[in-house]
């Protein structure tokens, strides 16, 4: 506690930090980190003992993180902050608003699923083609209860401005994944702070992607960079998304229930985030010509 | 024509022992691996003509000539590192986030004269 002396401010600013963090509670270091951590004192140890001068390709290539196959040279794991709102149980088909079992009706928005009445969703397919002279025909919206909706918010603060990144993976934990056939995985970018709760309404998300949750999948990597969601210059200084589950069919109500409590419980997210940092990252040396 | 005395061997320039411990520094709560690391420094001389076996490049040879004929106006070459390693810190940021961060040329290898 106290000043730090300058020494301490130098060393800090060396290790690219404007102050020692204060840590509110050690968490568990996740194992990727400390497989990552081990595998580059190997390769340094590996390094000395050659003690040759090695070409580019020998050196142990310091800003590129070999095992994610990414350049990088800082890798985090940020945490969820997000609240699990419905604690894994079956939601209602409010979402398109109004009537007497509506959000604004009820105060936050804590509905529950009368299995027997499907949710009522805007259409996923396009449009189909306008046919000449003839009317417009719609595709039945998708019927699939809504099993978890998970608010999902990292503090992405730490990073600097500068840092460039490489990978950014949303990482899914989820015991023994979907419990049938038929069980989807939906990610939408939430809406802004001022939308959030009650006001919120599905609609204001940004869909990005739906894919199948398969028996047995507990983990589940989701590239943000390949989404477009966060473009290769600086990132956002957090980053706030909706998991949705939705249930697959061929479930009794109460077998359903219990596995999305099951789910909603289990499920566990964090955001593996690897950056370059341009300035503490020497281009390797080219190859003599 | 009388080539001067050369130093005592401990003297000559070549990296000495320094670890940096963590824990000394107080920083042991949020780094979390390593420890410490062994950083070392460079110490010694570069004399005239000794530069020749001290990984030194030619403008050091001749800078150690130089100041062996006119010590008052050249000064001998420094010895600095000339080969460093990097090492890898774990540790907690403010966010709660766990970090692997890979920092560069923070242990020196080699000394040489320059």
């Amino acid at each position: 506690p106290g000043p730090l002396s300058p020494q301490a401010v130098a060393l800090l600013r060396a290790l690219g930090l404007s102050e020692p963090p204060a840590p509110r509670q050690p968490r568990p270091v996740p194992p990727l980190l400390w497989r990552l951590f081990r595998k580059s004192q190997e390769k340094l140890a590996a390094a000395k003992e050659t003690q040759e001068p090695q070409g580019p390709e020998q050196q142990a290539q310091p800003c590129r993180v070999e095992e994610l196959g990414v350049p990088g040279n800082i890798v985090r794991l940020v945490p969820d902050r997000g609240k699990l709102r419905n604690q894994g149980k079956l939601l209602s088909g409010s979402r398109a608003g109004g009537g007497a079992d509506s959000p604004q009706a009820r105060g936050p928005p804590r509905h529950r699923l009368n299995p027997s009445r499907p949710v009522t969703r805007p259409p996923r397919a396009p449009c189909l083609p306008f046919p000449p002279g003839g009317s417009v025909q719609f595709e039945e919206p998708a019927l699939a209860p809504l099993c978890v909706e998970k608010p999902l918010f990292f503090n992405l603060s730490a990073l600097a401005p500068q840092e460039q990144p490489t990978l950014v993976r949303l990482e899914l934990a989820c015991a023994r994944g979907a419990p049938g056939p038929g069980w989807e995985l939906s990610l939408s970018l939430a809406p802004g702070p001022q939308l959030w709760g009650w006001q919120a309404h599905w609609h204001h998300r940004q869909l990005l992607l739906t894919q199948p949750l398969l028996p047995g999948q507990d983990t589940i990597h989701l590239d943000l960079l390949d989404l477009g969601l966060v473009g290769p210059s600086a990132l956002p200084r957090n980053l706030s998304l909706v998991l949705e589950i939705l249930a697959g069919g061929g479930g009794d109500g109460n077998g359903t229930e219990a596995a999305c409590t099951s789910l909603g419980r289990s499920l566990e997210a964090s955001l593996l985030v690897v950056t370059l940092h341009p300035q503490q990252c020497r281009p390797l040396a080219r190859r003599r010509r | 024509t009388v080539a001067p005395a050369a130093p005592a061997p401990d003297r000559i320039c070549r990296p000495h022992q320094l670890y940096v411990s963590f824990r000394d520094v107080g920083w042991h709560d949020w780094i979390i691996a390593p420890r410490g690391f062994m950083a070392n420094y460079c110490r010694g001389s570069c004399p005239f003509p000794l530069a020749t076996q001290l990984n030194s490049v030619n403008h050091a040879i001749l800078q150690s000539l130089m100041h062996s004929v006119a010590p008052a106006q050249t000064p001998l070459p420094c010895c600095i590192p000339v080969r460093l390693s990097p090492i890898s810190v774990l540790f907690y940021d403010n966010g709660d986030n766990v970090v692997l961060r890979h920092y560069e040329d923070m242990v020196v290898d080699e000394c040489g004269c320059r």
